[in-house]
């Protein structure tokens, strides 16, 4: 077989072929875990009922190497040097965080180092530093304008506790200084205590 | 200007601008799609105070008042391009759906794509001018999304040229579209078609439910809505039980599959061809998992960046949340998951397009890797982006369960996609089916194209010597 590929942790492209990788490695053990199932003599549908844990686990790593693949596909039709940059961070981000949270398929598929996997929280953080100064217009690029989002929290203009404020003198229950049910239920009961 | 959030935005390294417009697909788009949007919010007929502050009885006055003034100001401006139609709701609606919503979403493209064209003259004037006002009842309250099992059925009774269609059971009843209750007068309901004594499996029937005058059900029609529900309250969902209501036999839709007036029956090309609109539904929801995830990453970044708390360095001010590790690391990943997302769902939509263009020219070869990939990133990413949103609600503290945050809003209308379309594990095992009979195609030395060709790659990864 071809000559064997080193996993670049800082690079996009080795990382989608790390995630192509497990991927192949989650089918075929589900292939197999349905295939051992069949050989144990019992039906096709039992067999498939007791390979569900495999297949879910295939299915989820398919659809995530196909996210980390389509997403640095977008990054070659992106023309703008800073844009790239931002977004190559974030691919990278969002790639290596997702091997965190699958590191046990990527070390069983043997396509890590457990030492790799310290190298790669370090790597995270350093990612999380670079994209802190541009988090801001990461999410204003998405362009919501304020009647779309509807929420004070998230303000274009950042303004939150005053609108805050504006808002809860806006609910209903305030629409009297004194609710009804006080003069229905809380002062008939004070004046028989 | 708050003068943090205006201090995020001098320090940026990059041209808002340029990333909205790839976001959007190009500079022009962007600038229609906010000419559209300031139609929308410049327009005093749009303006009414929080749902949150209202009854359900009045959110889903407001909902249908909405959906009506949509309609007319659509007209007024001119606006049919589906994308622009798509923006002018978008921001029309705000965090909710709309009560004429499923109209558009499933009823439409139904007629659209499994209307013979003697039927296309007849439904799609009038589904178009809201003379027909529709939703689509599949599910039931005993089966939802292992579709074959659905129990109502439609018997072809050739004396008279008419379906009978019935819900005999309780289980059968139709439970959960939404539009069902009290808005639509049609619904698109899949049954068991049964004639000359034989089941045919699902098929797709017209069902008028109310007068198109009085509005009232129709004979053997029970209609209404299921009641208070996790969110969604400006939406009618409905129930629909059927007692032998009877239909021309023309109601059946019969691009594909056909009932001849002696009630012999002509097999469809592709059993998968039912499933157009799943497909088309459930692409369209990679999407909707990126919006409801970019605006959550958005709330809880933009909160981040003004909200100051606790002590990072003694005696210093208190920093902004933004700063410390433990928040970038809540709501980094997950910007970084909603572009993934947006970028996805851009895929997924000119992938649809492009092969329903083949299966209109008679090519259904990729339907199956579409409906498998459809339904795999339809639950991944609305598992993912699910979990992101509550995350980033408590991201914002306290104030992330006031209503005012929109992000209790953001989640109880987004996290029905989790079941609805296909039960997320189910929709994960229909993947899983197809990547099995893949990798069982490698093994007998065939190569695959699209998605999954990687199964032919036996490659072999070494981890990088440290």
């Amino acid at each position: 077989s071809s000559r064997p590929t080193v996993v670049n942790i800082n690079d996009l492209a080795s990382l989608v072929e790390a995630y192509k990788l497990r991927a192949a490695k989650l089918v075929e053990v589900a292939a197999k875990s349905l295939q051992g199932e069949l050989q144990r003599s019992i039906s096709q549908e039992d067999a498939w009922n007791n390979s569900s844990i495999e297949l879910v686990r295939a299915s989820d790593a398919h659809c995530h190497y196909v996210v980390v693949e389509l997403f640095a596909a977008k990054l070659s039709e992106i023309s703008d040097t800073a844009v790239h940059s931002v977004l190559n961070t974030l691919a990278l981000l969002y790639a290596l965080h997702g091997i965190t949270l699958n590191s046990g398929d990527f070390l069983q598929a043997g396509l890590l180092t457990v030492p790799q996997l310290s190298q790669i929280t370090q790597r995270i953080k350093a990612l999380m530093v670079e994209i802190r100064p541009n988090a801001v217009a990461l999410v204003d690029s998405f362009d919501y304008r304020d009647e779309t989002l509807n929420s004070v929290l998230g303000r274009y203009d950042g303004n939150v506790y005053e609108s805050m404020f504006e808002w809860a003198k806006r609910s209903p229950l305030n629409r009297t200084e004194v609710h009804e049910s006080y003069y229905k239920y809380m002062k008939p009961l004070r004046s028989k205590l | 200007m708050n003068p943090d959030i205006r201090r995020e935005r001098e320090n940026a390294t990059f041209n808002t601008e340029i990333l909205t417009n790839i976001l959007d697909g190009c500079a022009e788009k962007t600038k229609r799609r906010r000419e559209i949007e300031s139609l929308v919010v410049s327009d005093p007929d749009f303006q009414h105070d929080d749902l949150n502050f209202m009854s359900r009885s009045e959110r889903y006055d407001a909902a249908v008042k909405k959906s009506s003034q949509m309609i007319m100001k659509l007209r007024d401006y001119g606006i049919s391009d589906p994308e622009e139609i798509y923006f002018y709701k978008r921001i029309a609606r705000g965090n909710f759906h709309e009560a004429f919503g499923l109209h558009y979403t499933m009823f439409l493209p139904t007629l659209y794509s499994q209307c013979t064209p003697e039927q296309r003259k007849k439904w799609l004037p009038l589904a178009e001018n809201f003379k027909a006002l529709g939703t689509y009842a599949q599910t039931e309250l005993g089966h939802g999304t292992h579709i074959r099992k659905l129990e109502t059925t439609a018997t072809y009774d050739p004396s008279t040229q008419e379906f009978v269609l019935n819900c005999p059971t309780v289980t059968s009843i139709k439970w959960w579209p939404g539009g069902l209750g009290k808005t639509s007068n049609h619904a698109i309901v899949l049954a068991q078609l049964y004639t000359q004594g034989k089941c045919h499996g699902l098929h797709a029937f017209i069902v008028p439910i109310r007068c198109m005058k009085t509005h009232q059900p129709l004979p053997g029609v029970t209609v209404g809505d299921i009641g208070p529900k996790f969110g969604f309250d400006e939406v009618d969902n409905g129930y629909l039980k059927l007692d032998n209501v009877r239909i021309p036999r023309e109601n059946m839709l019969m691009k594909y599959a056909q009932v001849e007036p002696d009630g012999s029956y002509l097999k469809p090309p592709s059993d998968k061809l039912t499933y157009g609109t799943m497909v088309f539904i459930r692409a369209m929801i990679v999407g909707e998992s990126a919006r409801a995830l970019s605006k959550s990453c958005t709330i809880a970044i933009r909160y981040s960046a003004v909200r100051h708390q606790s002590e990072l360095r003694p005696g210093e001010p208190e920093p902004q949340i933004l700063d410390y590790q433990a928040q970038q690391y809540k709501l980094f990943p997950l910007l970084a998951a909603a572009y993934a997302f947006t970028f996805v769902g851009q895929y997924m939509s000119n992938t649809y397009h492009r092969i329903t263009g083949d299966i209109n020219q008679g090519d259904f070869s990729q339907l199956p890797e579409l409906h498998a990939l459809a339904a795999g990133l339809k639950a991944f990413t609305t598992w993912a982006a699910n979990a992101g949103i509550e995350v980033c609600r408590m991201a914002c503290g306290g104030h992330g369960y006031s209503r005012c945050s929109s992000l209790p809003d953001i989640y109880v209308t987004f996290t029905p996609t989790c079941t609805y379309e296909g039960e997320n594990t189910v929709m994960m095992l229909q993947t899983a089916r197809y990547l099995v009979k893949c990798y069982r195609q490698v093994r007998e030395g065939q190569q695959l194209s699209g998605t999954v060709s990687y199964l032919n790659e036996p490659q072999r990864l070494q981890p990088q010597p440290v």
